[in-house]
């Protein structure tokens, strides 16, 4: 997607060779137009798919998702990391491993929201080592749910969570594919 | 905001006298239509008053505001309660008391993203005793930047965030006030 990618190339900040900042547009700042353009993008990519339903993780990946679903005309699930005032029982769980905290951590949903009549689309900001996709993809399995697909706005393509996901047969959209961060600048992998 | 309080009276479920669970829609699972409408209801109340950026928190706020930001054409910065792997340094922060955990949690924003240049709309999915709110003013005073006001979607009339912070001359926008849960069912204010 040349419009994201632009933009990465002209705001995203190389942190090291494993992480890019994109807080001015995604992660903190959000741009909502650039989104819209995002959820017409993935709508566009995943027409004819059946889906009835995105779920996503908290936080970053809410806008990207939303505003697929608005275009999709489907409702939106965000699993949360921890539980809410609201969200306390009758839950779908995964654990999610860290591999910089080295540590677990439980992200859920709510049984009401995803039932196995549902055709669900993934959807995250970033795909790096693939362990919160992996999450997201067990609560579906709970929920006897049928996965449509798996939407990401930025891979990263040296490490290994799109090399597994896709080794298991489900379907990835990924709309800004970085081959490297290794020279301090961006490499995008060479679209086929 | 008639669609928003249909909405409420139909999938909202009054939990306590103080407590309304609207995850159906809002707080867990998002209607992406309902929150474009929002997001035109908001952008309405506040024409004319130069937005520059919205101000929100996650996780709930971040769909209702960026539907705003939308609509106005303007950026929206989501405060984080807990730091991320690229939020580290040059934060403005604040502590937001909690009545139910009877303990102060922090909220940050990086310095990057409101100046004294902005002029800022708080938004939020919930206002109650409006402890997150007085966050976001008291971070945005750090910032110098000038605040155009706060848009709620659901107000707890009954408690006394609102009335609080119209005390101090902020301009509050809310789609959908509450005057009581006390008897398991929803009454709204009247409208003036
Ligand atoms: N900016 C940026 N973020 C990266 C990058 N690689 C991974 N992340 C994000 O870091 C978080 C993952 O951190 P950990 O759970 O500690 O996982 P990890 O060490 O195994 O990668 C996730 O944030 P998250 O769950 O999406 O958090 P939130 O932003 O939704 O709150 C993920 O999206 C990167 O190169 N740049
Ligand atoms: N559903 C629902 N939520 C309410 C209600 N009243 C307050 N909240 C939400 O509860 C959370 C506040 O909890 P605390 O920080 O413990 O504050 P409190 O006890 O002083 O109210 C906030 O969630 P938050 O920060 O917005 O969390 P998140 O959803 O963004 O993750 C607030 O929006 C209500 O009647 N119904």
């Amino acid at each position: 997607m040349d419009v994201l990618k632009q933009k990465i190339l002209s705001e995203g900040k190389v942190l090291s060779d494993t992480v890019l900042k994109v807080d001015s547009f995604l992660n903190h700042q959000i741009d909502p137009v650039l989104m819209q353009e995002i959820g017409k993008e993935f709508a566009q990519r995943f027409k004819g798919f059946d889906i009835t339903k995105i779920l996503t993780l908290e936080s970053s990946g809410i806008a990207p998702a939303v505003m697929t679903g608005l275009t999709l005309d489907v409702p939106v699930v965000f699993a949360r990391k921890r539980k809410s005032l609201t969200l306390t029982d009758h839950l779908y769980s995964a654990e999610v491993y860290s591999f910089t905290k080295k540590e677990s951590n439980e992200i859920s949903i709510s049984q009401d929201f995803i039932s196995s009549e549902d055709t669900v689309l993934i959807m995250d900001d970033f795909l790096a080592n693939g362990q919160a996709v992996f999450g997201m993809i067990d609560i579906l399995k709970q929920a006897k749910a049928r996965i449509a697909g798996i939407g990401i706005v930025i891979e990263k393509g040296f490490q290994e969570g799109g090399k597994k996901i896709r080794q298991q047969g489900y379907h990835v959209e990924t709309l800004a594919n970085i081959a490297k961060l290794s020279d301090g600048n961006v490499t995008f992998k060479k679209e086929e």
